[in-house]
């Protein structure tokens, strides 16, 4: 089953 | 002090309609160069980022940069009150707590203007890098719109996968399966009907439909979308505003375990 990701694991927080 | 003057109103009403659910609040940031907007979901899984260029507008003056805090159900309410015909005006004074609308008939024999209150937020900017995808995919919007409601009715989640032979979308559920693939077509005249997929390498990443169903929304501000992907990233799903600018939101994908 997959999970969902948040933005914050992609992006870094300016 | 800042003023923005836009002869089609419509569009900002279309916006407004488009973010509202998605995100409930955040700033408009105001400069010289035009109307920034940067804000996630409530669960930090969807990002929109709005810019709307100067030189879209009719008229565009900014002092002095600025953070205006919108409540967008709250402007919805206000902007409900435009005509589709009408020239909106957006105005502060610098420091404002009010974003004053001004709405003109076409025939300029009716004029109205509302004050929105300003709210403080504290607001989360990411750093979203220029980057090169792996697959980028032009569709009608009418094309993107119909797949995610066909399959929204199906199944909770889409994996999207895009190869030479096309993007394919495909999801399950209680009922069964769904499979639509879509391929490079530049058959149709007009360029806005045309499927164009500019394949780097193949990709294929899942997504909750939910969100992307309700990007969707923008539909009534472009005939085309553009859908950016790569590998363990956010999809891109930009629609571009005429001249004015561009609406692009990010879906973070689900992550196998």
């Amino acid at each position: 089953k997959a999970n969902q990701g948040r933005l914050e694991s992609f992006f870094t927080a300016l | 002090m800042f003023e923005a003057r836009i002869t089609q109103g419509a569009v900002l009403k279309k916006l407004v309609e488009a973010l509202k659910e998605l995100v409930t609040e955040g700033n408009f940031d105001v400069s010289s160069t035009g109307l920034q907007l940067q804000a996630m979901d409530s669960s930090h899984v969807c990002l929109v980022s709005l810019a709307l260029r100067e030189d879209g507008f009719e008229h565009f003056r900014c002092d002095r940069n600025m953070a205006m805090g919108i409540h967008f159900q709250n402007l919805s309410k206000i902007l409900k009150c435009a005509g589709n015909e009408d020239t909106i005006t957006l105005k502060a004074e610098d420091n404002a707590d009010q974003l004053t609308l001004m709405f003109e008939s076409s025939n300029q024999d009716r004029i109205s203007d509302f004050d929105l209150k300003l709210m403080s937020i504290e607001s989360e900017h990411l750093g979203i890098p220029d980057q090169e995808y792996s697959a980028e995919i032009k569709m009608p919007s009418s094309e993107y719109q119909r797949i995610v409601r066909d399959l929204t009715s199906i199944g909770d989640t889409v994996l999207i996968s895009a190869t030479k032979e096309g993007i394919k979308f495909s999801t399950s559920g209680d009922v069964g399966t769904a499979n639509v693939t879509l391929r490079h077509n530049t058959t149709p005249e007009k360029p806005e009907e045309q499927t164009i997929i500019d394949l780097k390498e193949p990709v294929a990443l899942t997504f909750a439909l939910r969100y992307l169903n309700n990007f969707a929304k923008a539909t009534p501000l472009a005939p085309v979308v553009k859908l950016s992907l790569t590998k363990d990233l956010p999809i891109v799903v930009e629609y571009q505003i005429g001249e004015l600018g561009a609406v692009k939101f990010y879906l973070a994908p689900k992550i196998d375990d």
